[in-house]
């Protein structure tokens, strides 16, 4: 028996938003640990993380570890139905083929239940050692965004280099380049306003725009994002959510041919 | 020219 209730609903339709169109299926595991999910992209370039920890749910019940296989398309047609404002509950029976998400609207006069069809998944599930990483640049997740938007329009790759000065993010095209340069910044009004660059060496990665733009669908979750660069890893692009969990985002980088 | 590596050369299956 599977019982998940959400107060704060609409963390779990940000969720689902953020990572629907990397990953088309995925299996959501639910233990005493909590509610997660690692899934990679068809092309197995990017690998999304997901962690909801059982404590930042009003109710957890988690008889016995489950996995249940989902269409994202499918969950996140299911979770538009929600109102932002409604308390999600997800619950499961033991051997059934169905996952159920109730909706309750907050003065309780409303409550809608959708029952889905799980399927099974046949996925991989892949080893994430802990790492030390050269640089971490932590800022707000909407200059990110914006960043990985503009650059796109020029071209199809872009290169983060963490140095002393900040961290640059370079691209280039058939019209021309363009650079742009974050230097730290800490002296701002609020503290996710601000922009720390962790450093402990140089660092230049180069990844695909395609993806990084992929990812910035969780800015919604997060006003900043963490992101964590080593030269022989894969960079980590980290959204907080709220203060029970996180989606994390491995891209694997291009390197020279 | 680049090339786009993989994630799975990075990580291991378990």
């Amino acid at each position: 028996m599977l019982e998940l209730r959400l107060v704060q609903g609409s963390l779990l339709k940000k969720v689902l938003e953020a990572i629907k169109e990397l990953v088309t299926d995925a299996n959501f595991d639910c233990s005493a640990t909590g509610f997660s999910l690692q899934a990679m992209d068809s092309s197995h370039v990017a690998l999304v993380a997901l962690l909801l920890r059982s404590e930042g749910f009003e109710h957890y019940r988690c008889d016995r570890n489950l996995s249940m296989g989902m269409n994202l398309n499918n969950v996140s047609k299911m979770l538009r139905c929600a109102g932002n404002d409604d308390i999600i509950t997800l619950k499961a029976d033991d051997g059934s083929d169905t996952v159920t998400f109730m909706f309750e609207s907050p003065n309780q006069d409303k409550i809608a239940d959708f029952e889905m069809k799980l399927m099974d998944i046949d996925s991989e599930h892949l080893g994430i050692p802990e790492a030390e990483y050269h640089a971490i640049v932590k800022m707000p997740s909407a200059e990110f965004a914006r960043i990985c938007k503009d650059l796109s329009s020029i071209g199809d790759t872009v290169v983060i280099s963490v140095t002393k000065e900040g961290v640059k993010f370079s691209t280039r095209g058939d019209i021309g380049n363009a650079n742009i340069v974050c230097r730290q910044n800490t002296t701002v009004d609020k503290p996710e306003e601000a922009t720390i660059i962790e450093m402990q060496e140089p660092v230049s990665l180069t990844f695909a725009l395609r993806y990084m733009n992929s990812f910035t669908k969780a800015t919604p979750l997060s006003n900043t994002v963490t992101i964590s660069l080593s030269s022989e890893l894969p960079v980590v692009v980290e959204y907080k959510v709220a203060d029970m969990g996180y989606i994390r985002f491995y891209l694997a980088p291009k390197i020279e041919d | 020219t680049h090339v786009q590596l993989s994630i799975t050369e990075f990580y291991r299956s378990t």
